[in-house]
């Protein structure tokens, strides 16, 4: 254990730096948070491994805190929208908050937003069965602009309280499905004021620095409100969001724990930062 | 660009006749940088920057007019040769059918690479069997059947939830219809999940394929040497797809596996589409890592 005991020496700092580094907390990230750490030690005259932990523990959870409540509208439905690279885990994390507000005896509506891979529907369709929702569908290769705007009425006509979108799997460097996810979110808010409420990216926690580019080109073509880190149950530690509140101030909302519908919790930022630094 | 930062650091250091280690691990410090930046695993640079000390501060580099260009050169030139492998083709067995497994984490483009293969090996000849192994994710046998569908691929599956028995019937199968080589796709599964890499195990041991092919997410971080390492110690991987390379991730991640696991890169995903499958190139992997 780093902090364990000790004086605070360059060997503490050089350690430190490789327990950032491996977590993918990123390389410019990592030497901001060390420069910052530096100067707190030596301003208040730190000698103490120990002591230091629980200064960096401040520094990452300050950095951290989780934001105002979400955003829910006066009037329902609360509209969220799932995006994110392909495989990030949109679709299963649709499921989870699907059963999250199903659980608060919200009225559910999802829509299989995803009009373009195989299958993409059905896997869907599967998860609002088990969650014991509704789902507003189309057949494969429908304009999911399209499809948006109709899933927006029918959720107020069917007085839903939460409707939850998923979208297709996209790279941040495609124009073309940038361009259309920035349709998708227009038709949206013209059709309901305000909506969607809550846009979510998925970041899978084993993703390195390409995960601030995707929060940057996501962030630039809709207004991203959290973001989804999935994956938390596997060995990677998911430090890029650091790097992400840092640099763009986008909050983590929630983090996946695995593949089951429960698998869902809100972020802790204190649990993280432990974690992280392990 | 890391060639304007290494110049920047040894054109002040040119003209002093000779090196101190200081001047060096400045040197050193900026390519250090650039790789982890490029998401390369903190030990794996570590090594590497040991490795090519020597040679990236040596004579030939000091006595250049641009000195950085000319260290970037000999980095470029020690990546390529360590992402490069003689035996970057697919098993060729004497037996027929051939037999790939794909295995990986969740999410990195086993299924959608099951039917590139597929594709790809029609195109030289091949009759390649589909088989849908993953009876967990919610929608995964249908996603394969309808990518083998809209390409006129053979397709095994069963209504079965035993993945080691619908393997095996797979091969069976393909046997009986003469069809070569058999893909098998399996579910993503995290290498400490116990039951689940016992699974993959299993299945190995019934079917006895001839690739294992690890597919992995050209955008993973640090834990791919995590992912890599503990999938080769407990299953065995004979190659690696390397996907989602048309996003502008630096893919580091190759470098760290290769080295750390000694697996040949043997094809790479460019894209969704069935096409979208590529050779893999060392050369143009070790400049994309440079940035
Ligand atoms: N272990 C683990 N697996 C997860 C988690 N979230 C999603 N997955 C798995 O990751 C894989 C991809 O999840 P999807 O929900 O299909 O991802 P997606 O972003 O919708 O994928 P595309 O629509 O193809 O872009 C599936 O096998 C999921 O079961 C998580 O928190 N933990
Ligand atoms: N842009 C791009 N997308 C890819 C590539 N390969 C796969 N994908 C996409 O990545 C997502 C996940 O692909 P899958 O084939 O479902 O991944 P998987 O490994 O089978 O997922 P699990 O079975 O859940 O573990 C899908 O949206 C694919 O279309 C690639 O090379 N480039
Ligand atoms: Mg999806
Ligand atoms: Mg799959």
């Amino acid at each position: 254990d780093l902090f364990g005991g000790g004086e605070i020496d360059e060997e503490f700092y050089e350690e430190l730096e490789e327990i950032l580094v491996s977590g993918d907390v990123g390389v410019q990230t990592t030497l901001k948070l060390v420069e910052e750490l530096r100067e707190e030690i030596a301003a208040r005259r730190i000698r103490e491994r120990s002591e230091a932990r629980e200064l960096l523990e401040d520094i990452l959870g300050k950095l951290l805190q989780t934001a105002a409540e979400p955003v829910t509208p006066e009037q329902p439905p609360l509209v969220i929208l799932l995006v994110g690279v392909n495989g990030s885990g949109k679709t299963t994390s649709i499921a989870k908050l699907a059963h999250f507000y199903k659980q608060q005896g919200k009225k559910v509506l999802l829509v299989a937003g995803d009009t373009f891979r195989a299958a993409a529907v059905e896997q869907l369709e599967i998860w609002a069965k088990r969650a014991g929702v509704d789902i507003i569908k189309q057949q494969q290769g429908t304009d999911p602009a399209a499809l948006y705007f109709d899933a927006v009425n029918a959720a107020v006509a069917r007085k839903a309280d939460v409707l939850i979108g998923d979208t297709a799997g996209r790279l941040h460097t495609s124009d073309n499905l940038m361009d259309e996810l920035n349709k998708i979110y227009r038709v949206i808010n013209r059709n309901l004021e305000g909506a969607p409420h809550q846009v979510l990216l998925t970041v899978d926690a084993t993703t390195g620095h390409n995960a601030v580019a995707q929060a940057e080109k996501f962030n630039q073509t809709l207004p991203l409100t959290g973001l989804i880190l999935t994956k938390l149950d596997g060995t990677a530690r998911g430090g890029i969001v650091v790097g992400i509140r840092d640099q763009l101030d986008i909050p983590v909302s929630y983090i996946g724990t695995g593949e089951k519908i429960e698998d869902l919790a809100p972020f802790d930022p204190r649990a993280f930062t432990a974690a992280l630094l392990q | 660009s890391l060639a304007d930062k290494l110049q920047n650091t040894l054109r002040r250091l040119r003209g002093k006749g000779k090196l101190s280690e200081q001047d060096v691990d400045a040197a050193m410090r900026e390519i250090r940088l650039a790789l982890l930046e490029a998401d390369v695993n903190f030990k794996v640079v570590k090594e590497f920057i040991a490795s090519i000390r020597a040679r990236a501060v040596g004579e030939e580099v000091m006595s250049s007019l641009t000195p950085g260009q000319q260290v970037v050169k000999i980095v470029n030139d020690e990546l390529t040769r360590l992402l490069g492998s003689e035996n970057k083709s697919l098993a060729q067995p004497a037996k027929s059918p051939a037999k790939f497994m794909l295995v990986g984490l969740q999410g990195s483009g086993k299924t959608t690479s099951a039917a590139k293969l597929a594709v790809h090996l029609r195109r030289s000849g091949k009759k390649p069997l589909l088989v849908a192994a993953d009876i967990y994710r919610p929608g995964a046998v249908d996603q394969l059947k309808k990518l083998s569908a809209s390409e006129n691929l053979d397709f095994f599956s069963l209504e079965q939830s035993d993945p080691v028995a619908i393997c095996k019937a797979g091969l069976k199968f393909a046997a009986h219809e003469s069809l070569d080589p058999v893909i098998f796709d399996t579910a993503g599964r995290l290498h400490i999940d116990d039951e689940l890499m016992s699974e993959l195990g299993t299945i190995k041991d019934q079917v006895k394929p001839d690739e294992i092919l690890m597919i992995l997410d050209a955008m993973t971080g640090q834990d791919a040497v995590n992912a890599a390492v503990s999938f080769n110690d407990q299953v065995g991987i004979s190659g690696i797809i390397l996907t989602k390379l048309d996003g502008d991730t630096r893919g580091g991640a190759a470098l760290s596996v290769r080295a750390v696991t000694g697996c040949p890169i043997k094809f790479t995903g460019t894209g969704e589409k069935v096409d979208a499958l590529e050779p893999f190139y060392p050369d143009r992997m070790a400049s994309r890592i440079l940035g």
